[in-house]
């Protein structure tokens, strides 16, 4: 129920009007959208139930490596309502696979869509969504971790609120088949980071300065 | 973690 009430509600995408090149200001949207929701997503890390027990080393480190896999659940969630083949990125940015493609963004439709497919068979409820982020953000094996008690009661925590909420739902192998799709995610972020990586390198897409810092951890 | 100065303050500040 926390996870849910703190749940923030859908950013909407700010269309880059600086230049008529269209598949540039898709990425210029893209990241500033990113960017946006990557502050959010902080924000949103403090509320979790056990997240502020932790030492802000902690806290830093599993932000740092799980941020990518939190924010992708958002998009695999929004997409999986979507009878066309696009990723909803927010209510207006979605891009289908053509579009992806023309900003170089192939690869990662390509594992997005395979994400957004398996929840989508799983008809994840926003409950589900919730707590797969909070839980992308607790196991995110940070090394080293600098107070395993605290994180281990965090996760410990969130495990349970999954088992109790699936438990309600009479679904014995949801949670189950939920923490099953988490090498799925992460592999997913792999490739975002990857991506997002080789567009700073190749177009120099100016970036903000905190999708920078966090990048900057995963390089 | 000097680097990380921006996420090492949004922890920080409390809201």
């Amino acid at each position: 129920s926390h996870l849910l009430l703190t749940d923030p509600a859908p950013l909407a995408a700010n269309h880059d009007d600086s230049t008529n090149e269209s598949s540039l200001s898709t990425l210029l949207t893209l990241c500033d959208l990113l960017n946006r929701e990557l502050l959010v997503l902080i924000g949103w890390a403090k509320q979790i139930p056990g997240f502020s027990g932790l030492s802000l080393v902690d806290q830093m480190s599993l932000l740092q490596s799980g941020w990518m896999e939190a924010l992708l659940v958002g998009v695999a969630w929004r997409s999986q309502g979507t009878l066309g083949e696009e990723l909803v990125f927010a209510g207006n940015l979605r891009l289908d696979e053509a579009q992806c493609r023309s900003a170089g963004l192939a690869d990662l439709y390509e594992a997005l869509r395979h994400l957004t497919i398996k929840y989508q068979m799983m008809r994840l409820s926003p409950e589900e969504a919730a707590a797969l982020k909070a839980v992308a953000l607790a196991n995110s094996d940070v090394d080293p971790v600098d107070c395993p008690d605290s994180l281990q009661r965090f996760q410990d925590g969130l495990h349970e609120a999954l088992l109790d909420y699936e438990a309600s739902r009479r679904e014995q192998h949801r949670a189950g088949r939920l923490l099953m799709s988490l090498p799925l995610l992460r592999q997913t972020a792999h490739r975002a980071v990857q991506t997002l990586l080789r567009l700073q390198h190749q177009h120099r897409i100016p970036l903000h300065k905190l999708l920078l810092e966090m990048l900057d951890a995963k390089a | 973690k000097e680097k990380h100065k921006i996420l090492h303050q949004l922890l920080q500040n409390s809201t």
